[in-house]
């Protein structure tokens, strides 16, 4: 008899997929001609954030079904979900670092850096979390995982389609299953123990949209339109 | 969708240019 094709541990099309469809690293490119101060690094940031949330947009057109979701559902998954997105990148990039937060390759805060932009609270939360995935040593492939989990799931409002946001959640968290069966075999709780540790991204992401609602009131920072219309929305 | 005009349009798009000021 012929055998069923069987697959390569660890061959997991979802994750290819989401792989290559990882945007490159943006520079912050902070300008050296103006004094450091709250002003610059929060208008740094800002800048830093419309440029990444336009790759993340592009980026979730390429998560294996999220094209086929209805346009007004793939729109309120973005509203909800692209904070979280945002920090979870910071956050993986920050993985290799200790106590400071690589918002882009050329833009990493430290401590005095937190405090003089007033972003100290924040930046420690978003340091929890770092340490959390520092703990488990979260990889490349469970970090694209469970970005993408992490918008599909974002959306707690009715959808226009909800079986198909459902579905695709299905398929993001059975990809996770079936990559930490076969990569992680030895610890079979490892799935769940990402999946728990949405809430603290989610909780981190309302935090930062309120920091920033608050600086947007303000209006000392200057901010792109994308990113106020996504401020807006939530 | 008139409130989301520019994430409505990247998402129609393949547009990646930053948005303006």
């Amino acid at each position: 008899g012929v055998l069923p094709h069987k697959k390569a541990p660890g061959d997991n099309q979802v994750v290819s997929l989401l792989l290559l469809a990882e945007p490159e690293a943006i520079l912050a490119m902070a300008d050296p001609t103006v004094p450091d101060s709250d002003i610059k690094a929060l208008t740094t940031l800002c800048d830093l954030a419309d440029r990444e949330l336009v790759v993340n947009i592009g980026w979730a057109k390429h998560i294996p079904g999220f094209p086929s979701l209805s346009l007004a559902d793939q729109m309120s998954l973005l509203q909800s979900g692209w904070m979280e997105i945002l920090i979870l990148r910071v956050v993986f990039r920050s993985l290799a670092l200790d106590e400071r937060l690589a918002y882009a390759e050329d833009y990493v805060m430290d401590h005095d850096q937190s405090k003089m932009a007033g972003l100290l609270d924040l930046n420690n939360a978003i340091l929890q979390l770092v340490k959390k995935y520092k703990s488990v040593s979260l990889d490349r492939e469970e970090f694209v995982l469970l970005k993408a989990i992490a918008l599909v799931n974002s959306d707690s409002a009715p959808h226009e389609d909800s079986e198909a946001v459902q579905h695709l959640q299905d398929v993001l968290q059975g990809a996770l299953q079936d990559y930490e069966a076969a990569r992680h075999a030895q610890d079979p709780r490892r799935a769940g123990k990402l999946i728990m540790s949405l809430p603290l991204l989610r909780q981190t992401a309302a935090r930062a949209v309120q920091h920033f609602c608050g600086i947007k009131r303000d209006g000392r920072v200057p901010m792109h339109k994308l990113f106020l219309e996504l401020l807006e929305a939530k | 969708t008139e409130r989301h005009k520019i994430l409505h349009r990247l998402l129609q798009d393949s547009n990646d240019s930053p948005t303006p000021a």
